[in-house]
């Protein structure tokens, strides 16, 4: 991992409570740090101008969605992310889908699932269950975009799309 | 992450008005 990728990582706190969504005592305390973690990350963010994504959930925080972007030759394209937690989360890592390019690239599963590296999946084993939502965007989302996006739009598979203003 | 008193509503209130 650069020293880029590792100061940002160990900027976002830490998760204490290991609980997943069918934990009805400790699930929303897990919450409750979830979204502490994601608020420090997003804030480091915006301080660092590198403010990349936004997300939220459903009340029971099993539902995630929200949207990323990518800055590429000056012009910021935008992504909806989506994602559930699963049953056995946090042993097992959420899966970030971008609908949007859903058959766009080999590099995702079907429904916009993104194939993450090889290092994520014992990386994020080793850290259950420490690493959180947060820690997921910032070592698989992130990545990602930065490989992905720039060889998509270079091969015109995804287009630059002009906000309207109203 | 700290202890907090705030509530998960508070918190999901926050995260949306970054």
């Amino acid at each position: 991992m650069d020293e880029t990728s590792k100061k940002t990582l160990s900027s976002i706190p830490l998760l204490k409570t290991k609980a997943g969504p069918r934990d009805k005592d400790l699930w929303p305390q897990r919450l409750k740090e979830e979204y502490q973690a994601l608020i420090q990350y997003v804030q480091n963010n915006k301080a660092a101008d590198n403010d990349w994504f936004r997300l939220e959930s459903n009340k029971e925080g099993t539902r995630w969605f929200g949207k990323c972007w990518f800055i590429h030759n000056l012009l910021k394209y935008e992504f909806d992310i989506e994602f559930d937690v699963p049953v056995t989360y946090p042993a097992t890592a959420v899966e970030i889908a971008l609908p949007e390019l859903d058959g766009k690239t080999a590099k995702m599963y079907r429904g916009g699932k993104i194939c993450l590296s090889d290092h994520f999946k014992p990386l994020w084993a080793r850290n259950v269950p420490k690493f959180g939502i947060a820690h997921a965007m910032a070592l698989g989302l992130g990545p990602w975009l930065a490989v992905e996006i720039p060889d998509l739009i270079e091969k015109g598979i995804v287009t630059y799309k002009e906000k309207s203003t109203q | 992450v700290e202890d907090t008193q705030a509530s998960l509503d508070e918190l999901m209130a926050q995260m949306k008005n970054i």
